[in-house]
C-alpha cells in the first residue's frame, strides 16, 4: 500500500510546488517507487519536472472528470522510480464541473486505487485555494504535508486549512493526520521567522519537521531546466535540505 | 468616476496583496479618496490593515451573495482617505454559490457603481485563482496591474492570465486593459531575475512599470502590525517603492 501524501497549503507562494518535486525526486533517488499528481490547473509540479502541460495526452482532468484510464494519463519522467500525473490547463474547468456530481470529492481517491500497489509514495501536489481539487487531494491521502513560510499572512491562514482538514476527516476521511509543518524559504538571520517559527513549534508540537528549507536561488532556478534540484545542483542548500528531508520522512515511516 | 484597478495575478505569493495595501495607502497618503476592495477568501488585505475578518459584520460575501447594501459593508481603515470593503472566511463559499446564479461575473461591477462616485480610485485585491471571484473583479476593472516575481513558475502563468482578460474583454469587458506589470520581490543580483525581467519587457513593451519592487523584509513585517509600510517603517526601501510606485500610476492618470 503506497503512503498518500497531501502537500497543501492555500496560502499562495510558499513552497508547494518545490516540494512536491524536489521532495517526490529525493524518495526516487533513495529507492522508493514514486507517482506524482499535479492536481494545480497552473501544472506547476508538471513543467517543473519537464512535461508539456499542453500536449493534449490525458491528464488529471480525463481522470476524474472524464473516466479516462488512469493508467494511460501516468508519464515517465526522466527520473528513475518517479512517474507523473499531470495537470493541464482544463484542470481549471473541474471545480465548476464537478460541482454536482456524484461522489465529487471521491473520485481521485477512487481512481487511484487502481495503481496505488504500484508505489511506496504518491504524492499530491495543490492549488492556492480550499477548493474541490485540493478536497479530493484532501480525501485521497492518508496526511498532509503543510509548506509554510514563516511570514504573518501564511500564519494567518493555517487556522483554516486545519479547519477544512477538520470536516474532512469527520465527515469523508477519517484518518487524515498531519504528516508535518515544513518551514520553507527560511531564512533564520530575520527576527520575523524566528518568531513564526517558534509559533509553529508551540501551535504543532513534535510535528515540525527537523529539516527546515532554506531561501536558495538555485532551487527557484531548477524548474526552467525541468529539473529536480539534486539533478540541476547537487551541491546547492536546497539539495541537501530535500535530501534531508526524504531521510527524516523515511525514517518515520520506519518507525511506523 | 473613479479609475478602477484589478491586483491580478494566479499565481500564488507574488505579492498581490501587499501591493493592494501599499499601493492603496499611498495613493490614499497623495490625497486621493481610496477604496479597497478584498475580494480574496484569505482575507489577507483586511487583516493586513489591522481589521478583523470574522467580526460578523457585512463583507463582501454578503454584498454580492446576498445582496447587502455595499454601503453597510465599507469600512474606515486608520488611514485617511482608505476606506477597505472587507472580505471574510466565507466568501469561500461564493464560487460554488455563485456557479449558477445569474450575472454571475457582473455582480460586483453593479454593486460598485452605487459607491464609486465618492472615490478617485477603486482597486481590488485578487486569489490565487482564475475563478468567479477574480472574474468579477475583472468585470468591475478598468483595468488589470499585474505583480510578478522574477521567477520561472510566475512567468509560466502570464498567458493564462492572457487568455483569460482576453475572454473578459471579448464577452464582458471590452475596456479591460493592462495597467502595468509590477516587478516584485526583485533581486537585481541573480541571473534569474534579471533574465525573466528581460522576457517580461519583451511581452509587455511600454508597460512594465519603472518601479520594481525590492525584496525588503520590513514589507513582510509590516502586515503584522496592521499597516502599510509607509506607516510602519517609512525609511525602507519598500515604502520607498510603493510611493514611487503610487507617483507612476499617478503620472499615468494625469496624462491620459
Ligand atoms: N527555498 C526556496 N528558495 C528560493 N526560492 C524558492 C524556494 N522555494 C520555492 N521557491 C520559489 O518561490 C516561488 C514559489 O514557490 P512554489 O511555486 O513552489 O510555491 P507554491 O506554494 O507551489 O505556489 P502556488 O501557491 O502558486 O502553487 C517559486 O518561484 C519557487 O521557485
Ligand atoms: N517586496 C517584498 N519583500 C519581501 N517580502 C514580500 C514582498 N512582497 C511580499 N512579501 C511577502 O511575501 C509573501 C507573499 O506576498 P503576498 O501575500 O502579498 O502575495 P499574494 O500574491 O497576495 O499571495 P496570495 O497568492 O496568497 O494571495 C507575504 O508573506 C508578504 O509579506
Ligand atoms: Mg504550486
Ligand atoms: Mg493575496
Amino acid at each position: 500500500m503506497a503512503k498518500r501524501i497531501a502537500i497543501a497549503n492555500q496560502k499562495g507562494g510558499v513552497g508547494k510546488t518545490t516540494t512536491a518535486i524536489n521532495l517526490s525526486a529525493s524518495l526516487a533517488a533513495a529507492d522508493c517507487r514514486v507517482l506524482l499528481v499535479d492536481c494545480d490547473p497552473q501544472a506547476n509540479s508538471t513543467t517543473g519536472l519537464g512535461i508539456d502541460k499542453t500536449s493534449g495526452k490525458p491528464s488529471l482532468y480525463d481522470v476524474v472528470a472524464a473516466d479516462a484510464d488512469i493508467a494511460e494519463a501516468l508519464v515517465a519522467t526522466d527520473f528513475s522510480g518517479l512517474a507523473l500525473l499531470p495537470a493541464s490547463p482544463d484542470l481549471a474547468g473541474a471545480n465548476v464541473e464537478l460541482a454536482s456530481a456524484e461522489n465529487r470529492e471521491y473520485r481521485l481517491r477512487e481512481r487511484l486505487s487502481a495503481v496505488e500497489g504500484d508505489y511506496d509514495y504518491i504524492l499530491l501536489d495543490c492549488p492556492p485555494a480550499l477548493d474541490l481539487l485540493t478536497l479530493n487531494a484532501l480525501v485521497a491521502a492518508a496526511s498532509v504535508l503543510i509548506p509554510i513560510q514563516c511570514e504573518y499572512f501564511a500564519l494567518e491562514g493555517i487556522s483554516s486549512l486545519m479547519n477544512t482538514m477538520g470536516a474532512v476527516r469527520e465527515t469523508m476521511n477519517p484518518q487524515l493526520a498531519v504528516e508535518g509543518v515544513l518551514l520553507t524559504m527560511y531564512d533564520e538571520r530575520t527576527v520575523l521567522a524566528r518568531q513564526v517559527a517558534a509559533e509553529l513549534r508551540e501551535f504543532f508540537p513534535d510535528n515540525v519537521f527537523q529539516t527546515a528549507i532554506p531561501r536558495n536561488v538555485r532551487l527557484a532556478e531548477a524548474p526552467s531546466h525541468g529539473k529536480p534540484i539534486f539533478q540541476y545542483d547537487v551541491r546547492s542548500k536546497g539539495a541537501e535540505s530535500y535530501l534531508n528531508l526524504a531521510r527524516e520522512i523515511l525514517a518515520r515511516s520506519a518507525n511506523r
